[in-house]
């Protein structure tokens, strides 16, 4: 584990003095070690460490306790703040709007409809809007979703015109009394400029409150280019992170949240629609050191 | 005296962070550095080039052999299974592979053994209606075994040379759904031993280095002959595939560079290695 990889790295300060950069600098090399072993983007790993050696540096190494574990609440206390900083909740708007995007496959069709029975659950009429005309089968995978957790569904099967069944989805709602809608999407790369423009005309026609991307808990270090393309396409409010019931260490996350200041709101820890929760830092936190 | 120049240490950081951000992941990093630095030191031909140059050359060579290649089939059907854990491509490389088969004129079938996931059947029927290519299945709730056998049964009676086996995502955590898999594998070895012949891991290119953790669990429960990696018309570089070839030698038969029929190419080392390098 890290604590005893940093405990052996630090094992010559036991109540002796200050933490210094010499004295730091193998225990350093090993956070820096864990962070991209958890696929923190390679310069998010180096900026971090370099915060880290700040605030430890000058430090009296306390009495009574491993400075292995000194360091180490350090670096989970810095973590936790970095990750769960900004609006963690969601818009209060009503009717509440809210746009899923992301990568081939990360889980946005799964996650429109978990969000949706959890927002049932805390009071809303949620309908839940196929906007992916592309995929074989993506209107009815959202429409079976929809059906077993009992959301209002709108689709238009005849229409390649994104932004205008964005707009029908909206009328949709309003006549039928719901009062939050969410719009799934199609799986994109982040240099398609057609599907990125195609998005950014469907975020204008619908005026989201909430625009989440949803991200693979395995991304690698390309994490940080494709969030940052998105969120200068289409200011993203928030991120849900997927698939973190597999053992994937989720650096992406860190990489993203520390790059575009973009909070992570909800996390996937399951295939079923209930295996859906509101993000906690901490739980991250230490996953991510591992 | 002449044990030849040191690599300098700008270009080794060069080629650090150029492994890293291709997601080779640590322990890979560490060892195709610790190649270089013996390579330039023996090879003259490696010495005064640019770093990225010396990357490629190396990486060339780690990956020697790594190039799966279909040979005709064998066995009629030759069975052809495509596992991986969710969302990685399992569905379309299956489509995109039936298609390039049946572009070399082979008779195939597709069976969707995903009777789990919602719309999964749909999505493989609306693949198969659009490339016209027989296509096995059953009802939602179905024992995904018993569409392998069934599939199995049709594609040999009908005489197909290959059956390409689409199977639910699942995370090689998820120990009920690895014996799952191994029921399905089972079930066709009790009427062909040798079925599933090929067991293809299809992984998601954009994800870091859990890909190799993710081969070495369904190797160890399912035993994987091949490897195919998706989505590399990306900006990821899919390193995970370096890490993966060196510690269980499995050869990487296709990429997936789209989402169309005809997006799947084999696998080059030397157009990699540009890739990753250029
Ligand atoms: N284990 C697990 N699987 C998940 C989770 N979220 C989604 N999935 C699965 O991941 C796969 C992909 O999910 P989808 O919802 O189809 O992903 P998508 O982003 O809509 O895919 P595209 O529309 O093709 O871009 C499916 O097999 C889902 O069941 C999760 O949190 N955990
Ligand atoms: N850009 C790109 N997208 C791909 C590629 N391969 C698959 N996809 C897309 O990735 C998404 C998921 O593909 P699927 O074939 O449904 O993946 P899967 O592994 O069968 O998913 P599950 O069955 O839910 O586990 C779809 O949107 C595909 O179009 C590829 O090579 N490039
Ligand atoms: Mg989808
Ligand atoms: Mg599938």
């Amino acid at each position: 584990s890290l604590t005893e990889k940093l405990g052996s790295a630090l094992r010559n300060l036991r109540g002796v003095g200050t933490l210094t950069e010499a004295n730091m600098a193998d225990a350093l090399k090993e956070v820096r070690t864990a962070l991209l072993a958890a696929d923190v983007h390679f310069k998010v790993a180096r900026d971090f460490v370099e915060r880290v050696q700040t605030q430890c540096v000058g430090q009296e190494v306390l009495k009574g306790v491993a400075p292995g574990q000194q360091v180490v609440k350090i670096i989970h206390d810095e973590l936790v703040r970095l990750l769960g900083e900004g609006e963690t909740n969601l818009s209060a708007a009503r009717p509440l709007k809210i746009l899923m995007v992301g990568l081939h496959g990360s889980g946005k069709t799964t996650s429109t409809a978990k969000l949706g029975k959890l927002l049932k659950k805390r009071g809303y009429r949620p309908l839940v809007a196929a906007c992916d005309i592309y995929r074989p089968a993506a209107i009815d995978q959202l429409e079976i979703l929809a059906k077993q957790e009992e959301l209002s569904f709108y689709a238009d099967r005849a229409s390649r015109d994104v932004p205008a069944i964005g707009a029908a989805a909206l009328a949709a709602a309003s006549a039928d009394g719901s009062d939050c809608v969410i719009f799934d999407t199609a799986g994109r790369l982040q240099i398609d400029a057609n599907l990125i423009e195609e998005v950014k005309k469907l975020r204008a026609k619908v005026q989201p409150d909430e625009v989440l991307l949803v991200v693979d808990g395995a991304l690698g270090q390309e994490a940080v280019n494709v969030a940052k393309t998105f969120h200068e396409a289409l200011s993203l409010t928030g991120l849900i992170l997927t698939k973190l019931d597999g053992d994937a260490r989720g650096g992406a996350a860190l990489s993203i949240k520390s790059i575009t200041g973009v909070p992570i709101k909800f996390i996937g820890m399951g295939e079923k629609t209930g295996d859906f929760d509101t993000f906690y830092p901490d739980r991250l936190a230490s996953r991510i050191l591992g | 005296i002449f044990f030849g120049k040191r690599i300098d240490a700008d270009s080794l950081e060069e080629l650090e962070e150029a492994l890293y951000t291709a997601d080779f992941g640590v322990e890979t990093t560490a060892e195709i550095l610790a190649e270089i630095r013996k390579a330039y030191t023996a090879d003259e031909t490696l010495q005064g080039r640019q770093a990225a140059e010396i990357g490629a050359a190396v990486l060339t060579r780690v990956l020697a052999g790594a190039e799966g290649a279909l040979p005709p089939p064998a066995t009629k059907p030759t069975v052809i299974a495509m596992i991986g854990v969710n969302g990685s491509g399992k569905t379309t490389t299956a489509a995109k592979l039936a298609w390039r088969l049946k572009g070399d004129g082979q008779m195939v079938t597709l069976a969707a053994c995903d009777t789990f996931r919602a719309a999964a059947v749909e999505q493989l029927k609306s693949w198969a209606t659009k490339l016209d290519i027989e296509v096995i299945a059953s009802h939602p709730g179905a024992d995904a075994a018993a569409v392998a056998f069934d599939a199995w049964q049709a594609a040999k009676a009908r005489g197909r040379d290959y059956l390409i086996v689409d199977t639910a995502g699942r995370l090689h955590t998820k120990g009920h759904l690895m014996d799952e898999l191994a029921k399905i594998r089972r079930v066709l070895q009790k009427h062909d031993p040798s079925a599933p012949q090929h067991r293809w891991l299809v992984v998601d290119g954009s994800l870091g280095t859990n890909s190799i953790e993710q081969a070495k669990v369904f190797h160890e429960s399912f035993g994987l002959t091949g490897l195919v990696v998706t989505k590399l018309d990306g900006t990821s570089r899919g390193g995970a595939l370096v890490g993966i070839w060196r510690q269980l030698k499995i050869p990487i038969y296709f990429l997936g560079l789209g989402e169309q029929a005809e997006d799947l190419q084999p696998f080059s080392v030397e157009n990699y290695a540009k890739a990753v390098f250029g």
